[in-house]
């Protein structure tokens, strides 16, 4: 992702359609309802929050327009360039401009070829809207070409790192989410009239069932509170402490339309994040059109692909936890399968995962999978070898008997290739590192007790290896990792330790290992696994 | 209709990559005075700024404006440019 540098001082930003530059082929209402849901994509995943306000003085201006339309971008007609916005600042800061003569679509179906789904370039453009550039990560929001949207849409990592490194993560409210069910039948459309006197057309889910805030004093911003602790009066499928999907599901007017209940004592509007005022349903009374077993929704587990797969917790008291993968490592407390310096950047590689360390630490969102950032490696992939930076900048990955070479995220022809084409034995099942040494600029490899020196030129290691490991004298065999960090420094890794090399005399400085965790990964000493030893 | 001259493509190619900030505006002669064979700086130029958006771009980096060049100029696409051109101008490094 890459930060333009504007950004807005104030988090909660208004937005308005233009009273003047309204879609000529599209519903007003749709309309509003697509842009509401693509600014509800930032609003998820940082502080920010959304109000509708009908005028042309909001922070965030969408019109429609045709050709020259009074800036430096005119459009193209139906043609290639579909909108643009302007960064954070006043008057036009922040506004968005789609071009009129492009063929919208608000619910784009599959086999839409040449319409453009409004949802998809209104993210995009909302992005701009908040500071962000274009990005080059294929599959990120701000990717410039147009890409569509998937059906179960998921903010990508690199949009999630560039708005959360603006306006911070979303404060997690742990009884702000209930279980979210996903609809299995086509949901019913409905006409509906809120408040503002205004009728919406918008798709019904099922109802789902809340309770009152019943400590106002305590969470007064908050809508709704879990149950009490014993719910001994409630049907025994509710669960002792519910999760409740993100607010969305109860704020905004389109997705579930609410009314204000003034005369409860616990229902007071609440900030809302989009428009419409909140109607709560009185509570406990209606029985709620609620499954039996809800089924929690966590956007980024994988295992929730498939909607249709019922999920039955062993015990309905027990708390569903969030599934994370059981391979995923303790930043803080784990090996690392390969080290190296890439672009300037320290990368770290553990199981499926990587860590990502620049100048100023580990970026969030880590660790993340490795095929992430290298799509072509194999999807089955368990772990890498080794990984190096080639003289030529290339990056090698080593898995097994292969060697995958990239060009930054592109995969060679001809890649993967086995070992034995760079002249290393048959017999060899993989290696444990590969580093060029700072010290003379040879490419060395390291597998068990054998180390080779690899000519770059020749592609092909020398004769005379392979030499025993003894050779670094302090490291032993089996290492995990080596590399050399800025400082020109070898280092070797093995376990959740490292020792630092002295170059000149072969050996390493301390023949008693450093804690990897906290020098490279920067965590606190006290949760770095000490008990576990690392000798 | 004929196949379009090499130089069509050329001038296409070159005012998409001056819209979206892969290319400075205008000819680049009057800024490279002091160089000997100012034509062959714009041609250097505009090879980098063709390589510069097949990155972007992530199709294959030839410098060249091959099949796939043209077809990725071809898809639509937001009209913002892709580098901003305040940090042509002062050159400040963006945040990455």
């Amino acid at each position: 992702f890459a930060v333009q540098g504007e950004k807005w001082k104030h988090t909660n930003l208004t937005w308005s359609l233009s009273s003047v530059r309204r879609p000529s082929q599209l519903d007003p209402y749709g309309t509003r309802s697509v842009l509401s849901r693509a600014l509800d994509v930032w609003a998820q995943a940082s502080r920010l929050t959304f109000t509708e306000v009908n005028s042309d003085d909001a922070d965030i201006v969408v019109s429609f327009a045709k050709r020259y339309h009074d800036d430096a971008y005119p459009f193209d007609g139906r043609g290639s360039i579909l909108a643009h916005a302007f960064f954070p600042g006043s008057g036009r800061g922040g506004d968005a401009h789609f071009d009129d003569d492009e063929l919208w679509l608000l619910q784009p179906r599959d086999d839409d070829e040449d319409g453009t789904s409004l949802f998809a370039v209104a993210v995009h453009e909302f992005g701009h809207s908040l500071g962000l550039s274009h990005s080059s990560v294929k599959g990120a929001l701000m990717f410039p070409w147009y890409q569509g949207i998937q059906p179960n849409f998921v903010l990508p990592e690199d949009d999630r790192n560039g708005i959360q490194q603006m306006y911070g993560p979303k404060t997690s409210n742990k009884w702000a989410r209930i279980p979210y069910y996903r609809p299995q039948e086509p949901p019913q459309t409905t006409t509906t009239t809120t408040t503002t006197t205004t009728t919406t057309t918008t798709t019904r889910k099922p109802y789902i069932h809340h309770h009152h805030n019943r400590h106002p004093e305590r969470y007064p911003n908050r809508a709704y509170t879990p149950y009490p602790r014993t719910p001994s009066r409630y049907p025994s499928y509710y669960p002792e402490r519910p999760y409740y999907p993100d607010r969305r599901h109860y704020n905004t007017s389109d997705d579930h339309p609410r009314r204000t209940n003034h005369h409860h004592p616990y229902s007071r509007p609440t900030e809302t994040t989009t428009h419409g005022t909140t109607y709560r349903p009185r509570y406990p009374h209606v029985r709620p059109e609620y499954p039996t077993n809800p089924r929690p929704h966590y956007p980024n587990d994988p295992s929730q692909d498939n909607p249709r797969k019922p999920y039955y917790p062993e015990k309905t008291t027990q708390r569903p936890t969030t599934t994370t993968p059981s391979d995923k490592p303790d930043t803080c407390d784990t090996s690392y399968d390969a080290v190296a310096l890439i672009r300037g950047e320290l990368f770290i590689f553990k199981n499926r995962y990587h860590w990502r360390i620049g100048a100023r630490g580990r970026y969030s969102g880590y660790p993340m999978e490795i095929t992430r950032m290298w799509s072509s490696l194999p999807k089955n992939l368990t772990h890498v070898d080794a990984v190096y930076e080639r003289p030529d900048r290339k990056i090698a990955i080593f898995i097994g008997k292969e060697l995958y070479l990239f060009d930054s995220q592109y995969l060679l022809p001809g890649y993967p290739k086995p070992l034995r084409t760079f002249g290393l034995p048959e017999s060899l099942e993989k290696l444990d590192a590969a580093m060029v040494w700072g010290h003379n600029g040879n490419t060395y490899f390291y597998s068990g007790t054998m180390y080779w020196k690899y000519d770059e030129e020749k592609g092909r290691v020398d004769y005379d290896y392979p030499r025993n490991m003894a050779m670094w004298k302090g490291v032993g065999n089996n290492i995990d990792s080596v590399f050399q960090w800025k400082d020109g420094k070898t280092y070797f890794f093995k376990g959740k330790g490292f020792w630092k090399f002295n170059d000149l005399q072969m050996q390493v400085e301390n023949e008693r290992p450093s804690l990897s965790a906290s020098f490279w990964m920067g965590c606190p000493v006290e949760r770095t696994g000490r008990r576990a030893g690392y000798r | 209709r004929s196949r379009p001259t090499r130089s069509a493509h050329h001038e296409s190619a070159r005012g998409y990559l001056e819209t979206f900030g892969y290319l400075k505006k205008g000819r680049p002669e009057v800024g490279n005075l002091l160089l000997v064979d100012s034509e062959q700086a714009y041609e250097d130029d505009f090879r980098i700024a063709i390589k510069t958006l097949q990155e972007f771009g992530g199709i294959p980096v030839t410098g060249e404006i091959d099949e796939a060049t043209k077809a990725l100029m071809k898809q639509k696409r937001c009209g913002r440019p892709d580098r901003e051109e305040d940090e042509e101008q002062h050159g400040h490094r963006r945040k990455r």
